[in-house]
Formats: structure tokens, C-alpha cells, sequence
């Protein structure tokens, strides 16, 4: 089913705010990871802490989110992750 | 019944402006007619928007969670585990195996060499004018060279009077010629580094796109509801000369619009300059009849932001900088095989009036992933599938973490063809 299959992509960053080495952070300093897995219908990420000592991401430990729905909003300017409370990391939709 | 060659062209930083994607602006005659007779799927994302980290992970079929490559300072071989490339597959398996520019990134990422001796059958080769590509060779307003991200160029007046671009088509065209006389399937890897910036190009292909028929990005300013952490403040193209000079602030901006335009206008301009590097490596294919013995495998590591959500550049989640071209030709199973003398590829020039309308070939529009590349080849080329990856997987050195492709390779409409592939 089409709308079963679903693209992960994630990046790296060392704040919650941009700086200077936001684009390219080095292993050492980063500290969030973004993860969004990506469906027909919608595009969600979650911004979760990351142990770059322990390549571990936090899942319970949510820094911001995103969720945009690509029929209404193709260009990805309207975050509903707000609206929608975020809610739990689908584990089903873990990579 | 004889192994199908490989030809994977991987370009990079290049989005899916192209006319087969239906981009309304980008002239990419060469690709279209690529895409024509192949099949291309609408919906493909990298992995990581970035390059070494999306380059790893296709390259090896592997997820960055499982390279742990998050930026360009370790080596997998070393940091995460002794993981099998596609290169390296096919070598294992016959083939020759050929690197032309930029297929890993340069670096510490692939060990200084490439991945050699693993992936590759020969040293790989590098465009020598590459070591200009940062330097002072954009003639500035002010008529003195700079390094600027704007370098449009008389490529007469460059160091060496070549580009890295023409000097990687001109090498793999030569390996061709070579591999034709080969009793063993090669499989050629072509890395082009246009449209990454510096936008370094012939400047004619700036008539292409007048400044006044350039708008926009549709959606030029920072989303309200973006998360400062999702946000990318361009910071590489901060660094050149022409950029610096704007005193744009971070990590917000804005660009000043005309220069946004300029900045589109040359990103277009480098994508129909490669699309000519394309053309004539594929017409090359053609005149040395390769191309009903070989696969054609078209894609990038990532997108680039053209202004999108107020960011340029990749480094982030949006679809803009994860989304990639993705196309595979595979004679006689996208398309006939040509007859004798019949080319699929003739060189198109993107200067033509717009050429015949070039018909779209087969789509999928369902999700994949770059991770996938790996087994789709290796299936596409009758090679065994690897596993798929248990849970960790840092102690297997061949298995893929991306689904197999195939199923989509399948159109009920060639079952009766006679050149079907089988």
C-alpha cells in the first residue's frame, strides 16, 4: 500500500538555535537530531536529544517538532506539529 | 545473456529542477531524454542532506544511524564497520569497477582514497582543474578575480582553460572507449560537482535565464511556525567574497532580493551546463553502441535550498534539500533496445529552440529512499540481492537496510515485447 511506505531522512545539530556551526556540525558537538519520516500524505519530524559519544537519540526527550500535510501545504510553510500536540513518536515509524 | 554494464552518474547538489521533474524554467535537454527512456521516480529522498553522510549511506546501503557518519571526519571502515560499497559489490562479482570525480566525497570519509583499493579495479580519477574550483578565477565587477558563489567564467581565461566537469566527461569517454574492447562489464561511476557551489560555469549559459524572467523562491521567507532548531542558517555561501559583501545578517538574513535572483539564475544556469556534460557522455555511449548493453543509474546526493522557507543550501529536513532525481534506463526493460544504428541518447543543446517535446518515460511516484540504490542494482543487473540487515548490523559487512526496487522495473505492457531483457 502506497501510503504504507515511508522515506527517513535525518540532520545533525549542535544547538536549538542557529550558530555558526549549525549547517556542519562535527560529531562532538552534536547534540539534537532531527528525524522525519516522510509519507505521501505528510512529513513529520522530531528533534530529539542525541549522545554523540553513545550514537543514541533520546525519543522521550523531544526539542521541537514538525508536521506538514502535502496536499494542502506542498511547500512545507504551515507546522502543525503544535496543533496536533505533537504526540508520541510512532515506534512503528522508527527506522 | 551476457553481465549489462553500469554507468552510474551521481551529481552533485542537484534538485529536482529538471524538466522530467516538471520544472517549467531549467533547460536539461540531455536528462529529459535520459528520463524518456527510463524509469523515474518522482518521489526520492537522501538520507542526510549533506554530502559525505548521503554519499556514505547510498554508497554502502546503509542508514547513517548504522555509517555513524554525521559530518565528513571518519572513515566506516574504521568508526562503524567493514561495510561491503556497491563498487566493491560488482568488483566482487566481474566487473570493473571506475571512479570519475566526485563519487565518494574527498576526505577523511573515503580514507583519502576513494575507498581504495576496496571499490575500485583503478585509481580513481580527479578533473585536475578541480584545484581552482575555490580560488580567485570569477572576474568581479570591479574586473579583479575573486572567489565568489556567483562565477560565471570564459572558460578560456580559467587555469588551464578547462572545467573540472568537461575534464570528468572527457575521462569517462575514454574509459568507454576502453571498456568497449573488454571482455569483462565495467561498471563506471561519473561524479559531476556542478550545480554544488562555487556556481563556476561557462557564461554563456547565463543567456539561458535573463535575470528578468527569474522570480522568486514561492515561499521566500522563514515559515512562522519553523522551529529555530530545524532552521539552516547558510553559512558555506556566507564565506565567498561577493556573498561577505553584502553584510547579510545571521543567522536570518534576509538576501537581498535581486541577489537572490542572481543566485537562482546561476544554480539554473550550472544545471543546464551539466546537462551538456550528461548529453555528450550519453551520445558517447551511443556511437560506441553501449547502449543496449548497459544500465543507467541518474541521481544526486541531495537537494539544494533556492530561497525556500528563507534558507539556501541543503543542511536540513525539508523536502527541497532531501528530495533527488532518481532515474534508471535498462535496455530493453525501459526501453527497446535500439535497433542497429538507432541512438536513444543524440546530444541535445539546451541552446536549441526547445527541441521536440521529449515524451516522459515510465514513472513511480511512491516513496524511496537513496538507500535503496544498492540492491535495485545489483537486481537490475542479475547480481544476488544482499540480505536485508538484521539489528544492529555493524558486525555484517554485506546486507542493505533499503528496499529492492525491482517490483517497480516490471510493466505489464513489455510481458509481449520481444526485446524484452530477461
Amino acid at each position: 500500500n502506497p501510503r504504507e511506505l515511508i522515506a527517513y531522512s535525518q540532520y545533525p545539530r549542535p544547538a536549538d538555535s542557529p550558530q555558526w556551526d549549525s549547517d556542519k556540525p562535527s560529531l562532538k558537538d552534536i547534540k539534537i537530531m532531527g528525524y522525519s519520516i516522510r509519507t505521501i500524505d505528510y512529513r513529520y519530524t522530531v528533534w530529539v536529544s542525541f549522545d554523540p559519544k553513545e550514537f543514541q537519540a533520546n525519543f522521550s526527550d523531544i526539542h521541537a517538532g514538525e508536521l506538514y500535510f502535502v496536499d494542502s501545504d506542498p511547500l512545507q510553510d504551515h507546522n502543525m506539529y503544535n496543533e496536533t500536540q505533537g504526540g508520541e513518536f510512532p515506534q512503528s515509524s522508527v527506522p | 545473456t551476457d553481465a549489462l554494464n553500469v554507468l552510474l552518474i551521481i551529481v552533485d547538489d542537484l534538485r529536482t529542477s529538471l524538466g522530467c521533474y516538471g520544472d517549467k524554467i531549467v533547460r536539461s535537454p540531455n536528462i529529459d531524454q535520459l528520463a524518456s527512456n527510463s524509469l523515474l521516480f518522482q518521489n526520492a529522498f537522501a538520507q542526510q542532506a549533506v554530502c559525505a553522510p548521503s554519499r556514505v549511506s547510498f554508497l554502502t546501503g546503509r542508514r547513517p544511524d548504522t555509517t555513524r557518519l554525521y559530518d565528513f571526519n571518519s572513515y566506516w571502515r574504521v568508526h562503524a564497520g567493514n561495510f561491503s560499497t556497491i563498487p566493491q559489490y560488482f568488483k566482487e562479482n566481474g566487473y570493473v569497477t571506475l571512479s570519475v570525480g566526485k563519487v565518494f566525497h574527498p576526505g577523511i570519509s573515503s580514507n583519502h582514497s576513494d575507498d581504495s583499493p576496496y571499490s575500485w579495479s583503478f585509481p580513481p580519477y580527479h578533473p585536475s582543474s578541480e584545484k581552482y574550483e575555490n580560488t580567485k578565477t570569477c572576474r568581479g565587477q570591479d574586473g579583479e578575480l575573486h572567489a565568489n558563489l556567483l562565477c560565471p567564467v570564459d572558460v578560456a581565461d580559467v587555469p588551464e582553460g578547462t572545467l573540472p566537469d568537461k575534464q570528468s566527461t572527457e575521462e569517462a569517454i575514454r574509459l568507454l572507449e576502453k571498456m568497449k574492447t573488454s571482455a569483462d562489464p565495467f561498471f563506471l561511476a561519473v561524479g559531476y560537482h556542478k550545480p554544488h557551489i562555487p556556481f563556476r560555469y561557462p557564461k554563456e549559459f547565463q543567456k539561458l535565464y535573463p535575470l528578468e524572467n527569474i522570480t522568486l523562491a514561492p515561499d521566500p521567507h522563514v515559515p512562522h511556525g519553523l522551529p529555530a532548531v530545524a532552521y539552516n542558517p547558510w553559512m558555506d555561501i556566507r564565506q565567498r567574497e561577493d556573498v561577505r559583501a553584502l553584510n547579510i545578517s545571521v543567522p536570518y538574513g534576509p538576501i537581498p532580493v535581486d541577489f537572490q535572483r542572481k543566485i537562482r539564475q546561476s544554480y539554473f544556469a550550472s544545471v543546464s551546463y551539466l546537462d551538456t556534460q550528461v548529453g555528450h557522455l550519453l551520445s558517447a555511449l551511443d556511437d560506441l553502441q553501449l547502449t543496449s548493453s548497459t544500465i543507467i543509474a541518474f541521481t544526486s546526493d541531495h537537494g539544494w535550498a533556492l530561497g525556500e522557507h528563507g534558507e539556501w543550501a541543503k543542511y536540513s529536513n525539508f523536502d527541497v534539500t532531501t528530495r533527488v532525481p532518481l532515474m534508471f534506463y535498462v535496455p530493453g526493460m525501459t526501453a527497446s533496445l535500439p535497433k542497429a544504428g538507432e541512438k536513444l541518447f543524440p546530444y541535445h543543446d539546451p541552446f536549441d529552440p526547445v527541441s521536440e517535446l521529449i515524451e516522459p518515460g515510465r514513472r513511480a511516484t511512491d516513496l524511496v529512499e537513496l538507500v535503496s540504490l544498492f540492491p535495485t542494482l545489483a537486481a537490475l543487473a542479475g547480481l544476488q540481492v544482499p540480505p536485508r540487515c538484521p539489528r544492529p548490523s555493524f558486525h555484517m559487512e554485506l546486507c542493505r537496510e533499503g528496499r529492492n526496487l525491482l517490483k517497480y522495473f516490471w510493466f505489464r505492457d513489455l510481458e509481449e515485447g520481444p526485446d524484452l531483457y530477461s
